[in-house]
């Protein structure tokens, strides 16, 4: 029991220390409260992003906690690949810079084959997108998707402000 | 495998049919507040029983049928698309046998592609609340088998493959205790 | 004890009214679950954005959900008036127009008089402020604030990028 | 009355001493993610006892003393500037007074124009954690006074008019008996 857990947990570790170097240029990693009894233990996840101290998720800004917590979403993701990905406005907390990076890290996914629908009204996402699914409400609070485009996105919302 | 198609019914906000196509690699779907993005990701939630009417924002199933019409009734169909890599031979033969019927047959017209799966699922306002209808391939199924043949592909309740709106900070909110439970289920 | 709770009741409801027709051009009201006993009762938000039906925030949309408590909490702000009000990130959810939307009631609010203090990396919001103040991350993660300017957000931040 | 200097010295991502000017109406931060927005929030959080150590992201309060320097002390002033409406016939006399004198008056130096009040908070590492000096208008002062002081401006810990990031996802989850609550704690 414990052994699968060690396994798992260097797996996943390992994943998240690759990812999130790529995300935020700085080092992450998992830390267990009580690495001898990880079974009744608490993991934090650790990370210095380039230039600051190590500093737990807990201590982070907004956006940084944002960043790494999805860095250890990617993580667990790579664990049990999957036929299709679905990212619900994960961008929010993020400044125009991390959009992009995050936005480079799923077309980095993609081109190894992977699917990713990703809800988003961050410009920076949607330019890196291969294509973008346009929704609008029509009188009554009907959804109408206006049809699939390649990075013609304000077209498709009618409102490039809704991008900003 | 990916998703090639969805097809939702009355679904939420979706007042009447809406046919989606979807290809592989990146795509966003962006549009204003309020105007369905969310409800697209639920009804893949919804169709393939990944989640709770409670996720969905609903307080029961039946709140999920479009409120604009007057049927009682409301269906998400999924259609994915897999790759030549995953068939095994005697799919790939079925393929090349059906890719060399003509078009206009009505042989073809009726046959799912061996390329492609289904899974579509339908709810009906029932005495009771409601019923649910699975179906996979185009033949009638069961939560169970949908979930099994799902699990495969590590597509389950439980996966980390969707992440709804919010999800990134009930993640960064987590106690380190719920935080190191995720990696026991992994194990 | 229960006369007292029914007047800040109806207070905080009136305002809440009021403020978002404003903000999101429809009705909303507060709704108490046991209105006979109300210490004793849970209190929703119930809004209709124009063109929908009448729905418990529970229900909403990420973004009209920001909205509808954005209200609520201007509501309870008017029932006591302070020297200042500080804003951290309160438009994530939010799409352009609606960030615009906020904007335009902090303008209103500040033309009578009350002063606001409100981080955000939309262009809407930074674009209808009077003034910006820049914070960039000098070597080592020192807080440097690169001054105020009025409306070159741009300058100060060093990056346009940011605002999307 | 609104808040026309903040002077912040050590605190969290400040190392050293920064001092920003405000202005009436409305003024926005912004900046890089990590750059120290929110920081600038803590800060009056801080300096007024809005909040305890953990709201403001740090395990104990000798944490917000920033770690890049030696010191062992932090502190954060700020001046709130009062409109004439708001001052008292004395007040009044007392602000034509102060600024009858000359601008190079020692006196004038030393003293604090009657339309402006300042409140400040330093700790400093002690033995057995940390300890906490309040000034009001430059003088020795307690949180006590400072809370009944600012009460009367509906500045309190459990006051609306500071929304720290990530509050309105709290609003927006709260359980319909929390928010019924907060009502309560109104009336
Ligand atoms: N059964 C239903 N019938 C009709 N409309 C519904 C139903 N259920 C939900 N809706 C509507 O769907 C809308 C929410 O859609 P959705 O959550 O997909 O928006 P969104 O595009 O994700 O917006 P945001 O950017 O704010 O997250 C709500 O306004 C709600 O009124
Ligand atoms: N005691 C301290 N000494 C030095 N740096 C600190 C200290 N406490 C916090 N910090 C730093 O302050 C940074 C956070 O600043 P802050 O939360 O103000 O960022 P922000 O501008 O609001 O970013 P975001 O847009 O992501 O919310 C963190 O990166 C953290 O490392
Ligand atoms: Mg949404
Ligand atoms: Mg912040």
């Amino acid at each position: 029991k414990r052994g699968a857990f060690q396994k798992s947990f260097d797996e996943i570790d390992g994943h998240f220390r690759s990812i999130f170097e790529t995300l935020a240029a700085g080092d992450g990693h998992l830390v267990l409260s009580n690495p001898d009894d990880p079974l009744n233990s608490g993991m934090t996840l650790m990370a210095r992003p380039r230039g600051k101290k190590m500093q737990r998720i807990e201590a982070m800004s907004g956006g940084e906690k944002s960043l790494t917590s999805l860095a250890f979403v990617f993580a667990l993701q790579r664990t049990m690949p999957a036929p299709f990905y679905a990212l619900d406005e994960v961008d929010m907390n993020l400044d125009g810079i991390n959009v992009e990076k995050l936005a480079n890290m799923v077309v980095g996914e993609t081109t190894k084959g992977s699917q990713f629908l990703v809800v988003s009204l961050r410009k920076p996402m949607i330019e890196r997108s291969a294509r973008t699914i346009g929704v609008t409400q029509k009188a009554g609070g009907r959804t109408h998707v206006t049809g699939v485009r390649l990075r013609t996105a304000e077209e498709d919302t009618g409102n490039t402000d809704l991008l900003h | 495998m990916y998703i090639c198609h969805i097809s939702i019914d009355n679904f939420k906000s979706f007042n009447g049919k809406t046919d989606i196509p979807f290809e592989k690699g990146f795509t966003t779907i962006s549009g204003p507040n309020g105007s369905g993005k969310s409800n697209i990701i639920d009804s893949i939630l919804f169709c393939l029983a990944l989640s709770t009417s409670r996720t969905m924002r609903a307080e029961k199933l039946t709140d999920l049928i479009n409120n604009l019409s007057n049927r009682k009734t409301c269906m998400v169909e999924i259609t994915f698309q897999k790759e030549s890599f995953e068939l095994t031979d005697d799919e790939q033969t079925q393929l090349a046998a059906y890719n060399a019927l003509p078009d206009d047959s009505n042989d073809k017209a009726d046959m799912l592609p061996p390329d492609k799966m289904t899974v579509s699922r339908r709810i009906k306002v029932a005495n009771s609340g409601s019923s649910s209808v699975y179906t996979l391939n185009s033949q009638t199924s069961t939560l169970g088998e949908i979930h099994e043949m799902l699990s495969r592909y590590h597509v389950s309740p439980g996966s980390f493959n969707v992440m709804m709106q919010g999800d990134v900070q009930g993640f960064v909110n987590m106690s380190p205790m719920e935080r190191r439970k995720i990696i026991d289920e992994i194990a």
